[in-house]
């Protein structure tokens, strides 16, 4: 996280930190679904194959403590089948699901985060949380930190990535957040994390996007995997949990 | 002699009948007939040399070693002795007729001519049933059989009263009673000729076997007299009774047993006699009753007996319930159903159980949750209630729409043993993860 601050532990209890191929961010779903990004388990123009371990630390927010209380064990990788490794520039469908093999009990450091239900989560200038254990600029990160950021307009984006002269896909399945303005973003080691909202008709943290790529950290946008769209996903893969 | 072929009747005649018999002549012939008939004769013509005293010439009949007579002369003459038409009948199945002639035949110097005698004989059965004579003057009159005698043409047989066997001799009768069986519900049973005195030597068994669950009773009636001595007991006659294996009594003497109660459905009598004694014998009465078991009674108050009767007998039953909420158990050991049958020894196969509350045990835990009695706590018999609870703010009680989480967490222990919610049954309830509600979210103070 560039730009951010130190979270203290119970602000973002949902937050997983994955030791994949490097360091990367989840959400906690339920009490045994973690959501993270699919480019954490197969990152771009990397071999395809997931032969490296998935380990899932849950529950602290200092990442020396939160590796000593135990990796969870995966049962099942769910990777959403849009996904495309092999296109570099296309992050389209970045979107995964670990099944934990056993459930985890709540608690104040360890609470689920909710799905968006409505359009309205995206609304131009709403602020969300982005949190995780990724570097600060060139320093690593120690604990989990969080910068508050607006969700951009998507013309802005669009706008943007063509003065950059990028062939980045921004598909509707992603949203934009941040401001070129602002020394503030998410960076690599985030991916995976959420971007949250809390919903003030119901006081209920909703995760809206998945951190998901941007070009370099806190010079720009960064782009999210729009979650709204892939709550039916979701939900199927969960099953009734 | 001469013997003529056995046969049921024949003739028998003088030699050269009818011309004049020879003289010097002296032959006895052997009439038989089978065994079994006696032989009778008649003389159909009798022409013999008539004397005094039938002297010189004469028909001699005999049977049993016996003479039955001399006979000379004519028929219907009054000189000698002409048998007539006299019918002679032998006792045994064998009669002699001798015919002796001397050396002439004359009268007043004149020869004269006998043509002798035709005689026809045939069998007649022979009553060997009929009192047969003494062999002595003292000796009173020997009956072929001992008991009941049959006569038959050629024979007889002999027979015994009711309660004796014919023996070997096929005359002589045994007093038989060594396996006398009675399985009728009632009846009376006596010494034999009772009420005269009981035959010598009887070694008598008289069981007595009704069917299970009826039980006997035994009544002696009068009179009662049974060979005794002042000083020891039952010497002579005895009369034992046996009744489930054990001996009731041993009586004897002139004193009635009492009544008694076997308590069995089957009953054993023996009476042995000595060779000798004059008493009148026994005799009894046996009786049936059906067999009653004891009232079934509840041993607590939770024990419903269905349908009581006012009494049960033999293969009569009882079915046991419980109230509500209880438990039928035998020992330690927890029943579906209980039947009790009344046996044919007036006890029931089965003790009375007792009914248990209801146990449902401990309730089962709640992943994520808890449960807390609102009844007495640690108390999981019937009626019992519990109610779960989720571990707020973390879990959240999952409930159908208009279930509230009060009605869906609370569990009553049921009649079945079991914990059971109202709408769900035995189903317990879910906690679930609650979203979006950190404890601590991220406030920021400074604007």
């Amino acid at each position: 996280i560039v730009g951010g601050q130190k979270a203290k532990p119970g602000n973002f209890p949902w937050q997983a930190l994955t030791s994949i191929h490097g360091r990367g961010g989840g959400a906690l779903l339920g009490d045994r679904w973690i959501l993270t990004a699919a480019h954490t388990l197969f990152p771009k123009d990397h071999n395809s194959q997931l032969n490296t371990s998935v380990d899932v630390f849950l529950g602290h927010t200092n990442v020396e403590e939160i590796r000593k209380m135990s990796n969870h064990p995966i049962r099942r990788v769910s990777i959403h089948p849009d996904y495309r490794q092999h296109e570099s520039h296309n992050f389209d469908g970045d979107i995964a699901l670990l099944e934990l093999e056993n459930s985890v009990t709540l608690g104040p450091n360890l609470l689920p985060i909710c799905l968006p239900d409505n359009e309205t989560f995206y609304d131009k200038g709403l602020m969300g949380y982005v949190s995780g254990f990724g570097i600060m600029e060139e320093r690593i990160a120690y604990d989990l930190r969080f910068v508050r950021l607006p969700v951009a307009r998507r013309e802005a984006c669009e706008r943007w990535l063509r003065e950059k002269n990028r062939n980045d896909v921004f598909s509707e399945n992603m949203f934009c957040a941040g401001d070129p303005t602002l020394k503030q973003d998410a960076c690599q080691g985030d991916s995976g994390g959420v971007f949250a909202v809390r919903d003030p008709h119901s006081d209920r943290w909703v995760a809206t996007g998945i951190v998901s790529w941007g070009i370099g950290c806190s010079r720009g946008y960064g782009f999210y995997t729009k979650l709204l769209n892939y709550v039916d996903w979701i939900k199927k893969e969960m099953g009734e949990e | 002699s001469i013997n003529i072929p056995q046969k049921l009747f024949g003739e028998v005649t003088s030699p050269l009948y009818p011309k004049p018999y020879p003289n010097n002549f002296e032959a006895t012939t052997v009439i038989s007939v089978p065994v079994g008939h006696r032989v009778k004769l008649v003389f159909w013509h009798f022409d013999v040399e008539p004397s005094e005293g039938c002297f010189y010439d004469y028909v001699k009949i005999a049977a049993d070693k016996k003479s039955l007579g001399r006979f000379c002369g004519q028929q219907d003459s009054p000189l000698g002795n002409p048998p007539g038409r006299r019918e002679f009948v032998s006792q045994g199945n064998k009669m002699l007729l001798t015919f002796h002639t001397d050396f002439s035949n004359e009268e007043n110097g004149t020869v004269m001519f006998y043509k002798g005698f035709l005689a026809y004989y045939h069998a007649v059965d022979l009553d060997e049933c009929a009192p047969q004579p003494a062999n002595s003057v003292d000796d009173a009159p020997q009956p072929r059989c001992q008991h009941l005698c049959h006569n038959y043409i050629g024979g007889y047989f002999c027979s015994c009263h009711p309660g004796y066997a014919l023996q070997k001799d096929k005359h002589s009768c045994q007093a038989e009673c060594s396996s006398r069986l009675y399985t009728e519900p009632s009846g009376y049973i006596s010494s034999l000729e009772y009420p005269q005195p009981y035959p010598p030597n009887l070694q008598c068994n008289y069981s007595i076997r009704v069917e299970r669950g009826l039980t006997l009773h035994l009544k002696f009636l009068e009179p009662f007299e049974i060979d005794d001595h002042q000083q020891v007991r039952c010497p002579y006659d005895q009369l034992q009774i046996y009744a489930n294996g054990k001996m009731l009594g041993e009586f004897c003497g002139t004193q009635k047993p009492p009544d008694l109660d076997t308590s069995s459905n089957a009953a054993d009598l023996l009476f042995f006699t000595d060779e000798s004694g004059d008493s009148r014998g026994w005799k009894l009465r046996y009786t049936t009753e059906i067999i009653k078991c004891p009232q079934p009674k509840a041993l607590d108050e939770f024990t419903i007996i269905q349908d009581l009767q006012s009494q049960y007998q033999f293969r009569d039953y009882f079915i046991v319930n419980c109230k509500q909420g209880y438990q039928l158990v035998e020992g330690t050991k927890a029943l579906l159903s209980f039947t009790a049958v009344c046996q044919d020894d007036g006890t029931w196969h089965r003790a009375m159980p007792r009914c248990k509350i209801k146990d449902c045990g401990q309730p089962k835990d709640l992943p994520n949750g808890d449960f807390h009695y609102t009844t007495a706590t640690g108390v999981n018999t019937y009626q019992a209630q519990i109610q779960y609870q989720c571990r707020e703010p973390y879990y959240k009680m999952y409930t159908r729409a208009g279930i509230s989480e009060a009605t869906r967490g609370t569990f009553t222990c049921t009649a079945q043993g079991i914990w059971k919610n109202e709408q769900e049954g035995e189903k317990i309830p879910r906690c679930l993860p609650v979203c979006g509600k950190p404890v601590h979210p991220v406030q920021q103070q400074q604007r």
